[in-house]
C-alpha cells in the first residue's frame, strides 16, 4: 500500500529586510 | 578531508553535497565573482539550479542549518552583485533569471501537487523531502521584485535620454521638414554640449539589445513582456508631457511623424513576438494626441470626432493641445476659442484626473508567473570554468 509522505517541516525564514540588517550588522562586526 | 570529486554518472541523483566550510567558496564562486559570460553555451539559470541541487541535498540529510545558512549566504550574495553592479543591464537580468528560476525550483519541487503537475515521473523524485521552505520562497519573491525594479531602473535611464529627440525631432518621413511650423527648432541641437539627437532607430536598437539579453540569460518570456510593457509607458509619457508643454511641436506634421514613430514601434513588438505584452496599450495617450493633431478640428461634427476618439486623453490634455496647436501656414486656421468652448462643453461630464501630465515614473506591478522547467536535475553537468570540484554529486 502507498504510504502518506510525512509532512515538511516549515524552515522560519526572516524578511528580506531582516537579513539585511543582520548582514549589516554582522559586517560591522567584523574588522 | 577528501575532496575528490566523486562521477558515478549512472547513480546521479540531481543531489550536490558540501562540506559546511566550503558554503563560502560555493558563495563566491556561483554568486558573487561569476560573470554571465563564463556560462555562454550552457543551460540558462545554471545557478539557480546547482543551488537547488545543493538544498535538496541539505534536505535530504535533514540538515536544516545548513539549508538556511545556503539560502540566506545566497541571497545576501545575490543582493551584493546587485549593488556592485547597479547600472549593469545584463548582471542584472542575469540574477533576475537566475533569482526568478531558484523560486520556480523551490515550487516546482516543494512536494505541494499544485505546482507538481507538469513534473516528470523523474522529476517529482526530485522534490524536496522533509523541509516547507515557503517563507524562503515569499524571500525570494521580494528579492526579484527588488532585482526587476532595479532593471527597469537601468533600461529607463538608458533610454530616457532618447525618446524626445527620437519621437518627436527627428524627421525620417521624407519631405515633412518643408511644412514644419514657422519657429520650430529642435531643442537637443541648441544645446551647448553638442549634439544629443537620436532618431528613432537608436531607440530600437537599444531595444533590439535589451530583448536579446533578456532572451540569452532566460528570464521568462512573461517578465520580459512586463518590462516592455513598463518601458513602452515611459516612451508614451515622457512623449506626450514635453508634446503637451511645447507649442512648437502641436503641429500636424509632428502628429504625422509620430503615428508613423508609434507605428513602427508597434511592428518592432510584433516582430518580437510581443505585441500580446500590453505595450501597445499603454502608449494609447499618444497615439490618440498624434490623431488629435491630424484631425479637422473646425465645425461640431470635428469636435463630435474628436470627443469619441481621444477617450484615453483628458479633457484637460486635449484642450491643451488645441491650444497649443500651431497652423503649418498662412492657409491653415488656429484653433478656434468656439471650437474649444465646444470640445469642453461635450467633455464636462467626463470625471478625468486633474494633472496634466503623466507620471513617467509610474510602475506596473509585476508579476512572476510559476513557469516550471522540464529539465531534470540528474541532467545537468557543471562546467569545470565554475571551479566547484569540492562539489560531490550524490
Amino acid at each position: 500500500s502507498a504510504q502518506r509522505p510525512r509532512p515538511r517541516v516549515l524552515l522560519k525564514a526572516p524578511t528580506l529586510a531582516e537579513m539585511e540588517e543582520m548582514n549589516t550588522s554582522e559586517e560591522e562586526e567584523s574588522p | 578531508r577528501q575532496v575528490t570529486v566523486q562521477r558515478k554518472e549512472k547513480d546521479f541523483q540531481g543531489m550536490l553535497e558540501y562540506h559546511k566550510d566550503d558554503e563560502a567558496l560555493l558563495i563566491r564562486n556561483l554568486v558573487t565573482d561569476l560573470k554571465p559570460q563564463m556560462l555562454s553555451g550552457t543551460v540558462p539559470c545554471l545557478p539557480a539550479y546547482i543551488l537547488y541541487m545543493c538544498i535538496r541535498h541539505a534536505d535530504y540529510v535533514n540538515d536544516d542549518l545548513k539549508v538556511h545558512s545556503l539560502l540566506t549566504s545566497t541571497i545576501n550574495g545575490v543582493k551584493k552583485v546587485l549593488k556592485k553592479h547597479n547600472d549593469d543591464f545584463e548582471m542584472t537580468t542575469f540574477w533576475l533569471s537566475n533569482t526568478c528560476r531558484l523560486l520556480h525550483c523551490l515550487k516546482q519541487y516543494s512536494g505541494d501537487e499544485g505546482f507538481m503537475t507538469q513534473n516528470s515521473a523523474k522529476q517529482n523524485e526530485h522534490c524536496l523531502k522533509n523541509f516547507d521552505l515557503t517563507e524562503y520562497r515569499q524571500v525570494l519573491s521580494d528579492l526579484s521584485i527588488q532585482i526587476y525594479q532595479q532593471l527597469i531602473k537601468i533600461a529607463e535611464g538608458v533610454l530616457q535620454p532618447m525618446i524626445v529627440s527620437a519621437m518627436l525631432e527627428n524627421e525620417s518621413i521624407q519631405g515633412l521638414s518643408g511644412v514644419k511650423p514657422t519657429g520650430y527648432r529642435k531643442r537637443s541641437s541648441s544645446m551647448a554640449d553638442g549634439d544629443n539627437s537620436y532618431c528613432l532607430e537608436a531607440i530600437i536598437r537599444q531595444m533590439n539589445s535589451f530583448h536579446t539579453v533578456m532572451c540569452d540569460q532566460g528570464l521568462d518570456p512573461e517578465i520580459i513582456q512586463q518590462v516592455f510593457k513598463q518601458l513602452f509607458y515611459m516612451i508614451n509619457a515622457v512623449t506626450l508631457n514635453n508634446l503637451l508643454l511645447r507649442k512648437e511641436v502641436c503641429s500636424w506634421s509632428t502628429g504625422m511623424q509620430l503615428r508613423y514613430n508609434i507605428s513602427q514601434l508597434e511592428e518592432w513588438l510584433r516582430g518580437r513576438n510581443l505585441h500580446q505584452s500590453g505595450a501597445v496599450q499603454t502608449m494609447e495617450p499618444l497615439i490618440q494626441a498624434a490623431q488629435l493633431l491630424q484631425l479637422k478640428k473646425k465645425t461640431p461634427e470635428d469636435a463630435e470626432a474628436i470627443c469619441s476618439l481621444c477617450n484615453s486623453l483628458s479633457t484637460q490634455q486635449i484642450v491643451k493641445i488645441l491650444n497649443l496647436y500651431t497652423p503649418l501656414n498662412e492657409f491653415e486656421e488656429r484653433v478656434t476659442v468656439a471650437f474649444i468652448r465646444t470640445i469642453q462643453a461635450q467633455l464636462q461630464e467626463r470625471n478625468d484626473p486633474q494633472q496634466l501630465l503623466l507620471d513617467f515614473k509610474h510602475t506596473f506591478p509585476v508579476l512572476f508567473p510559476f513557469n516550471p522547467s522540464s529539465l531534470t536535475m540528474d541532467s545537468i553537468h557543471i562546467p569545470a570554468c565554475l571551479n566547484l570540484e569540492f562539489l560531490n554529486e550524490v
